[in-house]
């Protein structure tokens, strides 16, 4: 099968993404 | 005989194609196509070692990266809420990173995608 790997580089976006989302 | 190694690589070719769809790096798909010539025909195994080890010098894996659960763990911390893995796989598919394919059960880089993330045989 296959695997993503995520670079550190999601980290921001996806905290900006759930910052949002909990406010 | 040739035919037979013809025949056998005609049907890699056609599977490696549904690899094609996947996001996979083309150094990856090439050495699985070594490896499956090398599961049908034993005897040509040291050549396609030859290959993959030439394939690995020049195009090597970047840093494997996380998981989605690593993410998860870490923005659980960053952001002092429980962020589970599913949340972080919904937030990857809303902001366009990724896509689901449901008959294969598996997760496929988008363009945007592969900017910050790598497809990887598992």
């Amino acid at each position: 099968g296959t695997q993503v790997k995520w670079h550190r580089s999601i980290l921001a976006i996806l905290e900006n993404y759930f910052r949002e989302e909990i406010n | 005989s040739p035919e037979q190694l013809q025949n056998a690589m005609e049907t890699i070719d056609r599977l490696s194609g549904w690899l094609d769809d996947t996001g996979l790096k083309q150094a990856a798909i090439a050495q699985w196509k070594f490896n499956a010539l090398a599961a049908m025909y034993p005897d040509l195994r040291e050549v396609t070692e030859l290959a993959k080890q030439l394939i690995g010098s020049s195009s090597p894996l970047p840093d494997a990266g996380m998981s989605v659960t690593e993410v998860a763990s870490l923005l659980t911390e960053s952001l002092e809420t429980k962020i589970k893995p599913e949340q972080v796989n919904q937030a990857l598919v809303t902001l366009g990173y990724q896509q689901r394919n449901e008959q294969k059960r598996i997760w496929i880089l988008t363009e945007a995608g592969t900017e910050h993330g790598t497809s990887l045989l598992a």
